[in-house]
């Protein structure tokens, strides 16, 4: 179904949660309750927003059957754990990339999806001020190195 | 009709937000 305009800004969490439906079905949960919570507050009052949240809502509840009895589902800490570990670890790829000086559409993805992942974090509570200023860099070295290979720039 | 629009889309709000939170109770 179409995203509609309202509800631009949960896109990239909700591709992300596409990208991981096989690969980690729990950060595909997650994506998704993050989307939920966000858009219900960003606009569930136009029909077109209400339908798009009730069939998320509708997926939410069917992966919630389905992996209901994964430890990362049903108890809150351990999906923290889960999403803040890979959150971190796609983190750390793309920083050794770029301390090596390897600049690449693969570390920039790592930099932005490490930067959706920690907004995800928040369906657990507050951000630690760690993970806030790792959101922050994460998202501000991704538009830069992509800045930079589009101009034909060396990233510094 | 705008009443009547008005209550359904409210009570399907009200319908969303407590699926969400039987589905964050249940985790």
């Amino acid at each position: 179904m179409a995203l509609p305009a309202q509800l631009r800004s949960i896109q990239h969490h909700l591709r992300t949660a596409q990208e991981h439906e096989n690969r980690d079905p729990v950060v595909a949960y997650y994506c998704r309750l993050y989307a939920m919570q966000t858009g219900m507050k960003l606009d569930s009052k136009t029909p077109e927003c209400r339908k798009f949240l009730v069939k998320l809502m509708d997926q939410l509840e069917s992966m919630k059957q389905e992996l209901g009895d994964n430890d990362s589902i049903s108890q809150e800490v351990v999906g923290n754990a889960h999403i803040e570990n890979y959150a971190l670890k796609m983190f750390l790829y793309a920083d050794n990339e770029d301390r090596a000086g390897r600049f690449h559409k693969n570390m920039i993805k790592s930099f932005y999806t490490a930067s959706l992942l920690l907004d995800v974090l928040s369906v657990f509570g507050e951000l630690s001020e760690e993970n806030i200023q790792h959101r922050k860099y994460a998202r501000w070295k991704a538009t830069y190195v992509h800045n930079c290979l589009k101009t034909g720039e060396t990233p510094v | 009709t705008g009443s009547v629009g008005t209550s359904v889309a409210s009570a399907e709000q009200d319908e969303l937000s407590s699926r969400l939170a039987k589905l964050r109770d249940q985790m």
